[in-house]
């Protein structure tokens, strides 16, 4: 299962 | 974290606790659409789920809770608080018209198919029209409080700045998510016929109002 990508930005 | 991502921040928060503060002391919504103001609470609890999975900064996540209690107090204020002078009339936009869309295009562009990064997608391509409602209010009734143009003004620059930092990103650390910045300039545009009305008549002193 791929993981979500992490957003760094709001 | 750069000098244009911080500015659209800060941009950001001008224009949410203008909105709050205005509602406040003049105790109204008067103006403000409630359609729009839904949407960004919508925008804000799908893609800040992330608070409980992720944790990027204590700057990230201050701000986050920040925009979503202001948003959920300014729901409060306008459909409890000030219910009375809401005014439901002129604030007549379908938004399921955008509603469903950003879902329909956020199962069919997404960088990741898991629900957290869906709902992150639905909540870009929702913030990119949420505004929608609120500019068509203001040209229903052909006008605007200065200080509602206020709000509207810091909102807008916030995207634009956005793009700013998306471009510095770009150079910088190779940053290039086509989704944000493709919605993001989406969303500024929507802006521009508002900008060029506030910077030839709010800024030299005249209420906003349409020929």
């Amino acid at each position: 299962k791929e993981e979500s990508l992490e957003h760094d930005e709001l | 974290m750069n000098i244009f991502r911080l500015s659209g921040d800060l941009s950001h928060l001008l224009a949410i606790l203008l909105l709050l503060v205005k509602i406040w002391k003049t105790r109204s919504c008067a103006g403000i659409s409630g359609k729009s103001q839904i949407l960004f609470a919508i925008v804000y609890t799908t893609r800040y789920l992330d608070l409980f999975t992720s944790f990027v900064s204590v700057y990230n996540s201050f701000m986050k809770v920040v925009f979503l209690t202001a948003s959920y107090g300014t729901l409060y204020l306008m459909f409890f608080k000030f219910k009375p002078t809401y005014d439901h009339n002129h604030d007549s936009f379908r938004i399921l018209y955008l509603i469903i869309p950003s879902l329909v295009l956020s199962f069919i562009i997404v960088h990741v198919y898991t629900v957290m990064e869906i709902l992150w997608t639905y909540s870009i391509y929702l913030e990119a029209v949420a505004i929608m409602p609120q500019l068509f209010m203001v040209s229903r009734t052909g006008e605007a409080e200065t200080i509602t143009s206020h709000y509207l003004f810091a909102l807008g620059s916030y995207r634009a700045l956005y793009i700013l930092n998306w471009i510095y990103r770009y150079y910088t650390e190779d940053f290039l998510d086509m989704i944000v910045i493709i919605a993001g300039i989406v969303q500024t545009i929507l802006y521009c016929d508002f900008f060029y009305l506030y910077i030839t008549k709010v800024l030299k002193g005249k209420r906003l109002s349409l020929p």
